[in-house]
């Protein structure tokens, strides 16, 4: 006992399953399975057991220089400490929050978060558009101008109750709970079954939920 | 209609949500 945990406890960043487990809505066995999953993407490219953007990226496109607003937000929120790079308790922690049980809360905020692309604490008319724009370019959809003003005032006029121009953290939540479907996308449902995606690992587990 | 879309519904359907690509073995 004791000898196979302490190996992993070399890896920069690597933190106590117990300790994430207890923080997020994994199991100790699940946390220790995205531990087999983190090691892979975190040597993909360069060996350091630490998550690089090219990494992410290409195990999200494959392909490691394929960027997108999206994928950069996602990477630069679960990069907690802003160091450039995911470790491993950051990628535990991140990951919870789309943890099919994960509060409802939790998905909301990381949702507002994700979407407040400068970090004023408002999501902006601007930043609204500037995702739309992105959306339509990936998904090589064209829409004039004009249709895509529509869309983005209409979106707006409903959302902005307080008609500041801007988007608060309230608002953001008032037109979630009227729209739960936008927060579809901070789900993932194969969280729950993190442990039969890397069987080999809970073979050789000694901890035990 | 395009215009009748939420643009919030429209930007939630990012590839870039496809999370689930990172557990593809």
């Amino acid at each position: 006992m004791g000898c196979y945990w302490s190996k992993k406890a070399k890896t920069p960043g690597y933190e106590d399953p117990a300790v994430l487990a207890a923080e997020t809505p994994f199991t100790v066995n699940e946390v220790e399975a995205l531990y087999e999953l983190f090691k892979k993407l975190s040597s993909s490219i360069f060996d350091d057991g630490l998550i690089h953007k090219e990494e992410f990226q290409l195990a999200l496109f494959k392909n490691k220089d394929k960027r997108n607003l999206f994928a950069d937000r996602i990477f630069d929120l679960f990069d907690v400490k802003r160091n450039g790079v995911i470790e491993f308790g950051e990628f535990v922690r991140s990951l919870g929050v789309f943890h099919p049980n994960a509060p409802v809360e939790d998905k909301t905020e990381f949702a507002f978060r994700l979407y407040d692309l400068r970090q004023t604490g408002y999501i902006e008319r601007e930043e609204l558009k500037e995702m739309v724009l992105a959306l339509l370019h990936e998904s090589e959809l064209v829409l004039s101008d004009d249709v895509i003003e529509v869309i983005v005032d209409k979106t707006y006029s409903e959302a902005d109750k307080k008609g500041d121009g801007r988007i608060d953290q309230e608002e953001w939540r008032e037109f979630v709970l009227k729209h739960p479907s936008l927060i579809k996308n901070m789900t993932l449902p194969y969280l729950k079954d993190i442990t039969l995606a890397f069987p080999s690992f809970v073979m050789s587990s000694e901890v035990e939920d | 209609k395009p215009v009748s879309m939420n643009a919030f519904e429209l930007i939630s359907r990012s590839k870039s949500f496809n999370l689930e690509n990172l557990f593809e073995k």
